[in-house]
This record gives C-alpha cells, structure tokens and sequence, in this order.
C-alpha cells in the first residue's frame, strides 16, 4: 500500500458516498445516470468475487464490501425509492455499446483464459467506460447540480491517483499491470473534458456547471 | 503476463 493507492481509495470512497447522501437527502435522483451507477454495481460484482475466496486484509475486506453495498444501495435509490425523479429520457446512452465490446475484450486479451480473471479483467474494462452514460447525460441536459461535479471529480480523480500508485510501484517493486494500466490511462482521459470545465466553472463559485 | 499477480489492490 502506498499513499497514492490509499488516497485514491478514499477519494473513491468520498465519490461514492456524496453520490449516495445527495440522492438520500434531497430524496431525488434527477441529472444522475442510472445507466452508470448500474456499471460500477456490475463492476464491483465481477471484480469482487475473490471476497470469497482469498483473505487479502481488513482493509481490503470491508473497502470491498463497503463499495458493493452502496453501490447496490444508490442503484436501488434511483430505479426504485426514487424512481419517479429518475430522467430516464435522459439516461439514453446504449449500454449495449459498452457492455458487448468489453466482454469481447476480456475474452480476448485477458493474464489467463479462466472464470475469476476474465471477470476481473471484463470489471477493469467497464470501469474505464462506466462514467460514460453519465457524462452522456450531462452534455444531453447541458448541466450538472454542483454536488455532482463534485462526486465526479473525486470519481475521476481516485483512478489519476491509482496511475501515480502504478508508477511508484512500478519504480520501487518492478510492479505493472498492465491491463490495468491502460484502462486506468483512458478511464482517466475521458475525465479530461470534465475536469477542465470543473476547475474553470465550478470552482469559480458559479455554481451549476452549464456546458457552452 | 503474471496471471497470479496478487489482485491487492480494490
């Protein structure tokens, strides 16, 4: 474990849960890609299957379990508690077009040709595309609430961290991965557009982020 | 590729 690794396990958490308390506390749904948060539940279901299996650490037991429950948690907040403030017209990004390509790739271009790592590779190559409905639906509306520019920057920013936890272990225990790396490496390119009207918009205290 | 690379991470 290194500070870059841990720092964006917390950021990732941190995103995860202001997602979760913006839906829960102001009891809507509305501008937030169901589409999305129903990828990263499939993400962590398939990543997370060695709960079972293999002991690695405390921490990466609970972070686990932590990520699966609110995932599933917010999933259920949107397409049932709240579902009547769900913009489903919205939501409108094939998911086909994601979910087909990325369980071709897995299969393909995988460590080894067995259940448990072609379902961790298949959640490293949806996770790099997972955000992209979401993305999808805020230049579809032409804005975002505040809260969640600021769910998705940490969101973004938690797997830019996991590329400085590659390069500090690839330079201090030969350690690379590099499956993960180059999806780690798009995921956070598709981060770029956002994090650039998120630091000369939002963060100038306007507010609303409205696309030009 | 090291498939039994430990998945350590999350």
């Amino acid at each position: 474990m290194n500070i870059f690794r841990l720092l964006g396990d917390m950021c990732h958490l941190v995103a995860i849960i202001i997602l979760f308390l913006k839906i829960w506390r102001s009891k809507s749904c509305a501008g937030i890609s169901g589409k999305s948060q129903v990828l990263f539940a499939l993400v962590f279901t398939t990543r997370y299957l060695d709960l079972f299996t293999s002991f690695i650490s405390v921490y990466n037991t609970v972070m686990k379990v932590v990520f699966l429950v609110l995932a599933y948690a917010t999933v259920y907040l949107i397409y049932l508690r709240f579902r009547s403030t769900y913009n489903s017209e919205s939501d409108s990004f094939r998911v086909e077009f994601l979910l087909v390509p990325v369980a071709g790739l897995s299969f393909l271009e995988n460590y080894a040709f067995a259940p448990l790592e072609i379902l961790w590779t298949f959640s490293i190559y949806l996770e790099s595309v997972a955000i992209l409905p979401q993305l999808f639906m805020i230049t579809k509306t032409g804005e975002a609430e505040s809260i969640t520019t600021h769910y998705l920057f940490f969101l973004g920013l938690y797997r830019a961290l996991y590329l400085a936890n590659w390069v500090w272990r690839y330079h201090t225990e030969g350690f690379f991965d590099q499956i993960a790396v180059v999806s780690g490496v798009v995921q956070t390119i598709f981060y770029c557009d956002f994090f650039y009207l998120y630091f000369t918009k939002v963060l100038r205290g306007s507010g609303k982020m409205t696309l030009p | 590729a090291d498939s039994e690379k430990d998945k350590d991470e999350l």
